[in-house]
C-alpha cells in the first residue's frame, strides 16, 4: 500500500486583490498569512495553529469556510515531501 | 596529481595540486579527457559577475574559502524565515552537503585554503530549505528567490532514490519553474542545474524523478575518474551532461569544503556533478550574459563530448549527436562551452506542439510489446506551434498497472532514434500506474520532428502474475519542443536584439551606456503647415466655425485637422493627417519656431529637442540618465535603474556596479573588496572592515584574518595559535591536543580520549591519565580484576590487551602492580 501523505498547518492559497486582500483572507478565517509564494504572484503561504501539524488526515473545519470566500480561487494543504540529498 | 604541465595554473590552495579532476588529459592513465576548466580560466573566465544559489540544507557563509564569494542577496533561509541561511550545526554534522555543493562552485582561489571553485570569481549563496518540512510550499519558495538577480540554481536532492518511488514538483513548484524561464534574469530565463539520481543501485530510473525528467532542469549524471559507470548511477532518457565524480573505494576522491571551516574529500555522487556545472555555467553567462535557458542547453548538447566514458548504448542520433542513457551528450567541456558562448546567437523561440493525443484504452499483454505509432506533420500548419527541428520531446502517458515495476517503455523517433522512458524497477510493486506521467527525452535533439513516432510498452513480470491481471495504457500524448527553423543556422530578430544589448555594455570612466537604438523615422516635413487652397480661391478665415486651435488663417471645417493653420502646434503630417493641437502629445516636443510637435528621440516620452541628448523623461522599457538627459535601455557603470521613477541613480561610490538600491553593490571598484552584501575597502591582513566605522579595524592580536575585533571573530589564527571553541588559543585547553588540519594553515584542538587528562598527536595518544585511570602505554585504564594469576597477567601483557578497547576488561590492575 502507497504510504500516508503527512499533512501540515501549511496552506498555500491563491488569493486575488493583492496581499491586503490575502491579509483580509487570513485574518477572517484564522490564518496568519507569511506572505507571497516566492515569485507567484497572488500565492500566499498560510499558517493555521489550530490544524494538527502532522496528519495523516487531510483537515476539515476552517479551511471549509476558507474554500468559499469568494477570494479565494484555490487553495491545498501542503504535505510533506520526502526528499533525499544526493 | 597534477601533472608537470607548463599551462597547469599553480594555484597555493592546499588541495588544488589533489583536484585530479582539474587536471586529466592524454597523459593521465585514468582519467584521459580533460573537463577543459583551466582552459577556460586561461582565456580569462571565471564567473566574474555571475550569482549562483545552491539549494541545500545550508551554506557555511563565513568558511574561509567560501566568505570572499559569498552573496546574502543569493541566500535566504526558507526552513528558518529568514535572512541567514547558516546550517544547523549538530553532532552528526549533517548539514554539511549544502556547504559541500558551494564549494565546488566558487571556492576562492589562491587563498591558501582547501579547494579552487570551477567558478572561483562567482558569487555564492545558498538557500536553507532541506532542514525541515520540504513541502510544495517551500520547493516553490526556494525556486523564486530574487529570479532577477540569481543567475543559476543549483539542486542535488530530489525523491527517494529507493527504485519504487514516482514523485516529482508539486504545483506551486511547477509554476515556480516555469515563472523562472519566462520571467528570470529579465527574461532570460533562470537556469536550474539539478543531479540525477543516485539510485543505481536499487535499480531506480531518473524519468520516475519530476525534477529531472523536467524540460526546465538541466539533469546532469557523474562518471568515475576511468570513464567507468558509479555503482551509484541511475539511467535515463533526460540526462544531458556528465562531469567527473566518486567511484568505488579505489577511485580518487572528490575535495571540497566543509563545515566547521574544514575541508573534505567525502564528497560523493552526482550531488558532485550538478554544483560542476553550475560552475560551468557560470563561466558560459561570463562569456555571454544575454544566453537565454535554452541557448544554454544547446550550448552543452553542441559542447559536450563521449571521450572515454564507457556506454553500451553510445549512439548517433539523426541530428549527428552521439547520446547515451547513462551520460547524455557525455562529458562537459568548458573551454569548449565558453568559445561557443562567446559567439552564440540566440535560437528562436520555443515552440511546442502537441503532435499526438490517443485516448483509446489498449491492454499491455504479458510478455509481449504493445506498439503504438502516429504520423505527425509536427503542427506544420500552425505557424506559431511548428516544431521543425527538436529540443525535448514528452510521452504523457496513463497506465494502470497491477506492478509497476514490471513495466518498461521506449519512444522511437521518426530518425530511428530510440529512447528508453522507462526501465524495469525491480523493488517497484505499486498499483498506482501511472497517471499523466511525463516522461521526457533529449535524445532527439536537433532531429526533424514530423514523421511517424512509435512509442513501445513491454511488460515483463518479475514475479509470477495471472495472466488475467494485465495493465492497461489507457492515454498517451507526445508533445515536441522545438524550433521553427533551424536553431543555429538561421538569421533571427534575436540576433539583432543581442547587438542591441551589445550596445549596452558598460565602461570605467566617462559612462557610455546603451541609448535607445537607433531606429529609421519617418521623414517629416520641414514647412509649416499650410493646406492648400481650394478651388483657386484664396484661403479664407472662417471664425464662425473654425476650431479654436486654428490660426489666422481660418479652415475648411470645425474640426482640428480642418484649421489652415494652428495657433500653437501643429501634429501629423500629410500622409498621416494634420491637426492643431494646444500641446504635443507624450513623445513629441513642440518647435515654437515652426509651431509644429516634432518627434522626441526614441525612448524619451518628453524632450525638449530630438537628439538624443535632449530627452526629460523615458517611456517605459528605458530608463533617464540626468547628466545627459539621455533615454536608455540598460543604466550606464555606476549607476541602477530605478524602476517607479524610470531614472538611473547613482550607486554608492564603492560600487562599479550596483542594483535595485544605491547600496546594493554587484561588482566594486578597484580597491574594494565584495563582503557580506557590501564593497568594503580592501583590508591588509591582520585588518577589517568596519562597517559603522566605514574604515579597517585591527583584528585581535591572535587572528591572522578576522571578520571582527573580537577573538571570537578569527577566520585563520596567528602564528603558532590553534582554533578552540571558536577562538584562536596559543595552547589547547586541558583534555585537548592540537591537530593540523589538511587545508588550513592553523592547527585546530581536538579532544583527547575521554580517560586522558592530555594527549599528544592523536586523542588516544595519553600523555596523563584522569583520576582514577592508570596509564599502561599511551592508553589510560581503569579496569581491576582480583584474580588474575601470572600466566593471565602475561597473557594480557603480551598481548597488550590493555591497550586495545574491545579487551580492555581483561586488564588487570593486579597485574600491573606485580610488573
Amino acid at each position: 500500500r502507497p504510504p500516508h501523505p503527512v499533512y501540515t498547518n501549511h496552506w498555500a492559497v491563491q488569493v486575488l486583490g493583492g496581499p491586503a486582500e490575502a491579509d483580509r483572507v487570513a485574518a477572517a478565517h484564522g490564518y496568519l498569512n507569511l506572505g507571497q509564494i516566492g515569485s507567484l504572484e497572488n500565492y500566499y503561504h498560510f499558517y493555521h495553529s489550530k490544524t494538527f501539524k502532522r496528519s495523516t488526515l487531510s483537515s476539515r473545519g476552517p479551511h471549509t469556510f476558507l474554500r468559499m470566500d469568494p477570494q479565494v480561487k484555490w487553495l491545498q494543504q501542503q504535505e510533506v515531501k520526502r526528499r533525499v540529498k544526493r | 596529481q597534477a601533472q608537470s604541465d607548463p599551462h597547469t595554473l599553480n594555484f597555493i590552495d592546499p588541495l588544488w595540486s589533489n583536484m585530479w579532476y582539474m587536471h586529466c588529459g592524454p597523459k593521465s592513465t585514468r582519467c584521459r579527457s580533460d573537463m577543459n576548466v583551466q582552459a577556460a580560466w586561461n582565456r580569462g573566465y571565471t564567473g566574474k559577475n555571475v550569482v549562483v544559489t545552491i539549494l541545500d540544507d545550508g551554506i557555511e557563509k563565513n568558511h574561509p574559502d567560501l566568505a570572499g564569494n559569498y552573496d546574502p542577496y543569493a541566500s535566504y533561509d526558507v526552513n528558518g524565515n529568514d535572512h541567514d541561511p547558516s546550517p544547523r550545526y549538530d553532532a552528526s554534522n549533517e548539514n554539511k552537503h549544502g556547504t559541500r555543493c558551494a564549494g565546488e562552485v566558487a571556492a576562492s582561489a589562491n587563498n591558501s585554503c582547501c579547494i579552487v571553485g570551477i567558478a572561483y570569481n562567482a558569487k555564492i549563496g545558498g538557500i536553507r530549505m532541506l532542514d525541515g518540512d520540504v513541502t510544495d510550499v517551500v520547493e516553490a519558495k526556494s525556486l523564486g528567490i530574487r529570479p532577477n538577480y540569481i543567475s543559476i540554481y543549483s539542486a542535488s536532492w530530489g525523491p527517494d532514490d529507493d527504485g519504487k518511488t514516482v514523485d516529482g514538483p508539486g504545483q506551486l513548484a511547477k509554476q515556480a519553474f516555469e515563472y523562472g524561464i519566462k520571467k528570470g534574469r529579465q527574461g532570460l530565463g533562470s537556469i536550474f542545474v539539478w543531479a540525477s539520481g543516485n539510485g543505481g543501485r536499487e535499480g531506480d530510473y531518473c524519468s520516475c524523478d519530476g525534477y529531472t525528467n523536467s524540460i526546465y532542469t538541466i539533469s546532469v549524471s557523474s562518471t568515475t575518474e576511468s570513464g567507468q559507470k558509479p555503482w551509484y548511477l541511475e539511467e535515463c532518457a533526460s540526462t544531458l551532461a556528465t562531469t567527473y565524480s566518486s567511484g568505488a573505494f579505489y577511485d580518487r576522491k572528490i575535495f571540497t569544503t566543509d563545515l566547521r571551516h574544514h575541508c573534505t574529500d567525502g564528497h560523493t555522487g552526482t550531488s558532485v556533478s550538478a554544483p560542476m556545472v553550475a560552475g560551468v555555467i557560470a563561466l558560459a553567462l561570463e562569456a555571454n550574459s544575454q544566453l537565454t535557458w535554452r541557448d544554454v542547453q544547446h550550448l552543452l548538447v553542441k559542447t559536450c563530448r563521449p571521450a572515454h566514458l564507457k556506454a553500451s548504448d553510445w549512439k548517433t542520433n539523426g541530428a549527428g549527436h552521439k547520446v547515451s542513457h547513462l551520460y547524455g551528450f557525455g562529458l562537459v567541456d568548458a573551454e569548449a562551452l565558453v568559445l561557443a558562448a562567446k559567439k552564440w546567437t540566440a535560437v528562436p523561440v520555443q515552440h511546442t506542439c502537441v503532435a499526438v493525443t490517443d485516448k483509446r484504452p489498449r491492454s499491455i499483454p504479458l510478455m509481449q510489446t504493445l506498439r503504438t505509432t502516429a504520423l505527425t506533420a509536427a503542427c506544420a500548419n500552425r505557424s506559431d506551434q511548428r516544431v521543425g527541428y527538436l529540443e525535448h520531446v514528452v510521452a504523457r502517458i496513463s497506465i494502470s498497472h497491477p506492478r509497476r515495476g514490471d513495466l518498461q517503455i521506449h519512444l522511437i523517433s521518426p530518425s530511428g532514434t530510440k529512447s528508453q522512458l522507462l526501465a524495469k524497477r525491480l523493488l517497484d510493486h505499486s498499483n498506482e500506474g501511472f497517471s499523466n506521467w511525463e516522461f521526457m527525452t533529449v535524445h532527439c535533439w536537433g532531429e526533424k520532428a514530423e514523421g511517424e513516432w512509435t512509442l513501445e510498452i513491454r511488460d515483463i513480470p518479475s514475479q509470477v502474475r495471472h495472466p488475467d491481471r494485465q495493465g492497461k495504457l489507457k492515454e498517451w500524448s507526445l508533445i515536441l519542443y522545438g524550433t521553427a527553423e533551424h536553431p543555429y543556422n538561421t538569421f533571427t530578430s534575436h540576433q539583432s536584439r543581442s547587438r542591441m544589448l551589445e550596445l549596452s555594455t558598460p565602461v570605467l570612466g566617462p559612462p557610455r551606456a546603451s541609448l535607445s537604438p537607433p531606429q529609421a523615422e519617418a521623414p517629416e516635413d520641414e514647412e509649416d503647415y499650410t493646406a492648400p487652397p481650394s478651388h483657386g480661391r484664396p484661403n479664407t478665415l472662417q471664425t464662425s466655425t473654425c476650431h479654436p486651435e486654428c490660426g489666422n488663417k481660418g479652415c475648411e471645417g470645425p474640426r482640428a485637422d480642418q484649421c489652415l493653420n494652428c495657433v500653437h502646434f501643429s501634429l501629423g503630417n500629410a500622409k498621416t493627417g494634420r491637426k492643431c493641437v494646444s500641446e504635443c502629445p507624450l513623445g513629441y516636443f513642440g518647435d515654437t519656431a515652426g509651431r509644429r510637435c516634432r518627434r522626441c528621440h526614441r525612448g524619451c516620452e518628453t524632450c525638449k529637442g530630438k537628439s538624443p541628448l535632449q530627452c526629460l523623461s523615458c517611456r517605459p522599457g528605458f530608463y533617464h540618465h540626468q547628466d545627459m538627459n539621455a533615454c536608455m535601455t540598460h543604466c550606464p557603470a555606476g549607476s541602477y535603474a530605478h524602476e517607479s521613477e524610470r531614472t538611473c541613480r547613482k550607486c554608492h561610490p564603492s560600487c562599479k556596479k550596483c542594483a535595485d538600491e544605491p547600496e546594493k553593490c554587484t561588482v566594486c571598484k578597484a580597491g574594494f573588496r565584495f563582503a557580506q552584501g557590501r564593497c568594503n575597502p580592501d583590508c591588509e591582513q591582520g585588518t577589517y572592515f568596519d562597517s559603522e566605522q566605514m574604515k579597517c579595524g585591527q583584528c585581535h592580536p591572535t587572528c591572522k584574518s578576522c571578520v571582527g575585533p573580537s577573538r571570537e571573530e578569527c577566520i585563520h589564527c596567528a602564528a603558532n595559535f590553534h582554533f578552540q571553541d571558536w577562538k584562536c588559543v596559543p595552547d589547547c585547553g586541558e583534555g585537548y591536543y592540537p591537530e593540523e588540519m589538511r587545508g588550513l594553515l592553523h592547527k585546530v584542538c581536538r579532544r583527547c580520549d575521554d580517560s586522558c587528562l592530555s594527549c599528544e598527536g592523536s586523542s588516544r595518544n595519553c600523555s596523563r591519565c584522569k583520576t582514577g585511570f592508570t596509564q599502561l602505554g599511551t592508553s589510560c585504564v581503569n579496569h581491576t580484576c582480583s584474580n588474575a594469576d601470572e600466566t593471565f597477567c602475561e597473557m594480557v601483557k603480551s598481548n597488550r590487551l590493555c591497550e586495545r578497547k574491545l579487551f580492555v576488561q581483561f586488564c588487570c590492575r593486579t597485574c600491573l602492580l606485580a610488573g
